[in-house]
């Protein structure tokens, strides 16, 4: 899982 | 970025601007949950300040600017502007029950307890119940005019669509971010009523006002 925080959705 | 990601997203835009159109060349916004309008403008505010503190790509920031201007463009349309038409009498849904416990699940269940973080989560998960405003409202006046009709259906779309690129990013690049897709099929899950009436009653040739019972 990748759970970093930087959110590349919209 | 894949196929389905881009078409949630332009079903989401689509949504908003058949919204905006909807009220502008009407010049009303009767049968439109303000609520819920509110509410969306919480979530894009509280997920998209990291407009400055995070660079994804040039398309990313620009839907952000513009779901971001299209929000407080709606929400001027129907407090400002087309006030006089707003149909305050039938939105009476109790966004507080809505609003407190988003708020306390964001503090509890997030992926990381920083200010920003915290934000991103109770917009998700604010994003996935904003709607019921609407559609209580809908349920209750027993109707939704179709151009109201389509702008449900554009939006309930777009988050069925992210729910198919989850699954794509989950095979394809071993991503997923459990808070979003939970979040987002509960999202979709409130929409299912509403879209089994507009396949079935909406597709109707000289359909022009759909009937929702609550």
């Amino acid at each position: 899982s990748i759970q970093d925080t930087t959110h590349d959705e919209l | 970025m894949n196929v389905f990601r881009l078409a949630g997203d332009i079903s989401h835009l689509l949504a908003i601007i058949i919204l905006l159109l909807k009220i502008w060349t009407s010049r009303s916004c009767a049968g439109i949950s303000g609520k819920s309008q509110v509410m969306f403008a919480i979530t894009y505010t509280a997920r998209y300040l990291d407009l400055f503190t995070n660079f994804i790509s040039l398309y990313n920031s620009t839907m952000k600017i513009i779901f971001l201007g299209a929000a407080y463009a709606t929400l001027y349309l129907i407090y400002v502007r087309f006030k006089a038409t707003y149909d305050h009498n039938h939105d009476t849904f109790r966004v507080e029950f809505l609003l407190i416990p988003t708020v306390i699940l964001s503090v509890l269940i997030n992926h990381d307890f920083s200010p920003l973080e915290i934000l991103w989560t109770f917009s998700i998960y604010l994003e996935s119940v904003a709607i019921l405003p609407q559609l209580f409202m809908v349920s209750k006046t027993g109707e939704a005019e179709s151009i109201t009709s389509h702008y449900l259906f554009a939006l309930g779309s777009y988050r069925a669509l992210y729910i198919i690129n989850w699954v794509y990013r989950y095979y394809a690049e071993g991503f997923y971010d459990l808070i979003a897709i939970v979040a987002g099929v509960v999202q979709t899950v409130l929409y299912c009523d509403f879209f089994y009436l507009y396949i079935t009653k909406g597709s109707r040739a000289n359909a022009t006002e759909m009937s929702i019972e609550a």
